[in-house]
């Protein structure tokens, strides 16, 4: 780490964002700004709080170009953001031509640049240790980001250890999809964590299902009031399925045996089932899982050591390659329970009470510590 | 991740813009209008140095890996301030 050589006087700092970017929510903003502070707040003495007006330590805005301070932006990519240090004010200022993303693999995540630019707003040069958040390129978007000891070393050097007992928040939940932050138990989820089948519907609600019962998934764990049982809430759905998906016209899609039913939201639509033969030329029964990559809005179906790509438009629609091997799915394992693209533009596969995460950027399984498979009961139903 | 969106620097003039912005070279020396003569030692040196920084063999050439990290998206704040003082000031 490198220290710039000044740092505040003052262990409460507070903070105002005086011009918001174009394309996010005011709300998801603030959340993820507070979320950066608490980056350097849980491993040090320093306090950081918003305040609508009057002067405030550290001030933070989304501009384009020129901006006033003789250090214009140059659009998309290069230069994403620049902060001050103490001695020059503290102020953090972010390219609002960036495409910024929260909890997504695409875009310039918000909360990774904001932590980093806060690193310069207490005092912190950049780091010559690449995996540091204080190193000065951007790595792209760390679901499970984890503040690295040269930073820690760094900024504890400038503020001192944090003198109370330490609050475990130095690893940020990915929340929206992977590590949550155990909340509500998932009950016979944590006894046995393997699924039948999880799905996004178009409502962006997750649910899991397993024998005759299913949960809502939400950030913390699963939702107060589940499990609840299939049969009561989803019309003519079966118990035991064998997997789901949501397409992009937005119904939902799910399999079992030779059979497969359509629902609007929880509503099954007319006409369902329908065999599989009839209505996914191609794809065998008994399917292990299905999910839809939202890169290319094709289906991709998973049984045994094989997949099939399914593609609605061709015909036919699968075409004669396949099927291909799951291993060409670098760090995947056969015999899948099921799969989901989930909103943050990463792919989780599930099997027997574990899960991977899976980069399509990189088209392998993703390292990351702690390492996959992770259990999915830890991580996705709060146990 | 962390593909560039356009590939800015692609030569030695645009590599040496980036490495006096960000701190490898004397401003004062690149200055087109110091008229100043720039020596391949000087430039190699500043090249290793930010080979160094970012992980990268130091091999003081303009390889396409140093391209490609001198591409990635990043902060704009200087890397090192061995220039004279940070002359930033708030607004």
């Amino acid at each position: 780490y490198a220290l710039q050589g000044s740092r505040w006087r003052v262990k409460e700092l507070t903070y105002r964002i005086t011009k918001y970017p174009k394309g996010l929510h005011k709300n998801d903003v603030d959340r993820e700004i507070e979320a950066a502070f608490k980056v350097w707040a849980d491993v040090t003495d320093l306090s950081f709080s918003t305040v609508n007006s009057g002067k405030v330590h550290i001030e933070i805005r989304f501009e384009k170009g020129e901006h006033g301070d003789g250090d214009p932006f140059d659009g998309p990519g290069g230069t994403l953001a620049h902060a001050y240090f103490p001695i020059y004010g503290g102020d953090a200022h972010f390219d609002d031509t960036e495409a910024w993303t929260i909890n997504n693999i695409r875009g310039t995540n918000l909360f990774q640049v904001a932590a980093h630019e806060f690193g310069h707003s207490l005092g912190l040069s950049h780091s010559d240790v690449q995996s540091a958040l204080m190193a000065p390129f951007y790595r792209g978007y760390e679901p499970n980001f984890i503040i690295d000891n040269d930073d820690i070393q760094g900024i504890q050097a400038l503020y001192g250890q944090k003198p109370a007992r330490p609050t475990p928040a130095t690893q940020r939940p990915e929340t929206g999809g992977g590590p949550r932050g155990g909340g509500a138990s998932g009950g016979s989820l944590c006894r046995d964590a393997s699924i039948d089948a999880i799905v996004t519907m178009s409502d962006k609600e997750t649910y899991v299902f397993k024998g005759t019962e299913y949960w809502k998934l939400t950030d913390d764990g699963v939702a107060q009031g589940y499990p609840k049982s299939i049969s009561a809430d989803w019309q003519g759905l079966p118990s035991n399925l064998d997997a789901a998906f949501t397409w992009t016209n937005g119904k939902t899609y799910f399999f079992k045996g030779g059979e497969y039913w359509r629902y609007t939201d929880l509503v099954r639509d007319t006409g369902y089932p329908k065999s599989i033969e009839k209505g996914f030329a191609g794809i065998p029964n008994n399917i292990d899982a299905a999910f839809v990559w939202s890169g290319n809005g094709k289906i991709y179906f998973f049984k045994g050591t094989h997949y099939w790509r399914f593609d609605p438009t061709q015909r036919p629609p699968v075409k004669e390659s396949y099927p291909k091997d799951i291993s060409n799915w670098e760090g995947l394992p056969n015999n899948l329970d099921d799969a989901l693209q989930y909103s943050n533009g990463y792919t989780y596969f599930f099997k027997d009470g574990e899960y991977w995460r899976f980069n399509d950027r990189a088209f392998r399984t993703d390292t990351a510590s702690p390492e996959f498979p992770r259990p999915a009961g830890y991580w996705w139903f709060g146990c | 991740s962390g593909v560039p969106v356009k590939y800015q620097i692609s030569g030695t003039t645009s590599a040496l813009v980036y490495l006096t912005k960000f701190g490898y070279m004397d401003p004062a020396v690149t200055n087109p209008q110091s008229g100043a003569l720039i020596s391949g030692d000087n430039v190699r040196k500043s090249i290793m140095e930010f080979q160094a920084f970012a992980g990268l063999n130091q091999t003081g050439d303009l390889d396409k890996l140093t391209l490609e990290m001198m591409n990635m998206p990043r902060c704009g704040v200087k890397d090192k301030v061995g220039f004279g003082a940070d002359a930033r000031k708030k607004r």
